[in-house]
């Protein structure tokens, strides 16, 4: 199964 | 203040297509470098970065920040209206809630004006530093088009893999599966059809086709398309806008549990 990982896993706020 | 003036506005109208589907509002930042955009999709998995820089349009009056919030598909609209030949003139003022589009047609004959409300935007904005790639592929953008909409019909991911034989296309679905490859293919009369692809080291990842198939709406743009791919981040999906800047989408990948 694969799991649809986000944008803010990987970048910050700001 | 605020004027902003595209001869070839056609551009702009380009723009809002291609990422009207994916945002459904967003800020736009106007500065001196440019006008620019930087918005997530509602589940926070893509992301569009756009920037047209001052020096791509015919007149660029911006005294002060501004950051305007928009209904993508109200401006959608409104820029429609606008003929593929026309000048596109974005107007502003500090502290009011409008912001107008004036289109002139190439005669100068017809001068329209649309008026169109902001509104309030609370957008969250990431930081996306520089980085290292494992692989950059450069490939014609209708290919990347086709192949997407291809793979689309028969799965809902894509793997995208790149190694020194080429890059390749996998998906799976209820039907069957398909496996697409692209090799290096240098042109040296028409570059803009070559697949050229730099590699660090191979590279395997996983993205929904939804997303990749949305970003292809910005084929329109740029005959070439660059895809950045690595491990510890999100896929790069550039498209240039000639001579002005870029239309670029992030989007997370899909990892196997």
């Amino acid at each position: 199964d694969t799991r649809q990982k986000t944008l803010t896993n990987y970048f910050c706020s700001g | 203040m605020l004027e902003l003036r595209l001869i070839q506005g056609s551009l702009l109208k380009k723009v809002l297509e291609a990422i009207k589907d994916l945002v459904t509002e967003a800020n736009f930042d106007c500065s001196a470098t440019g006008f620019s955009l930087q918005a997530m999709d509602s589940s926070h998995v893509a992301l569009v970065a756009l920037l047209l820089r001052s020096e791509g349009f015919d007149h660029y009056r911006c005294d002060r920040n501004l950051s305007m919030g928009i209904n993508l598909n109200n401006m959608s609209k409104m820029l429609r209206c606008a003929g593929p030949e026309d000048i596109i003139t974005i107007k502003g003022d500090d502290g009011t809630d409008t912001v107008t589009f004036m289109f002139e047609s190439q005669k100068q004959d017809k001068i329209s004006d649309f008026e169109m409300k902001l509104m309030d935007i609370d957008s969250e904005h990431l930081g996306i530093p520089d980085a290292e790639y494992q692989a950059i592929v450069r490939m014609p953008s209708a290919e990347f088009a086709r192949i997407c909409k291809d793979l689309g019909s028969i799965g809902d991911t894509v793997v995208i893999s790149v190694t020194k034989e080429g890059v390749k296309f996998f998906t799976r679905g209820d039907v069957g599966s398909a496996n697409i490859v692209c090799r290096q293919n240098t042109s040296v009369d028409k570059p803009e059809d070559s697949t050229v692809i730099e590699m660090n080291e191979p590279v395997s990842l996983t993205f929904a086709l939804r997303y990749m198939n949305s970003f292809t709406k910005a084929t329109t743009l740029s005959e070439v398309v660059t895809i950045s791919l690595s491990s510890e981040l999100p896929v790069v999906v550039e498209y240039k806008i000639a001579e002005m800047g870029y239309i670029r989408f992030y989007l997370a990948p899909k990892i196997e549990d």
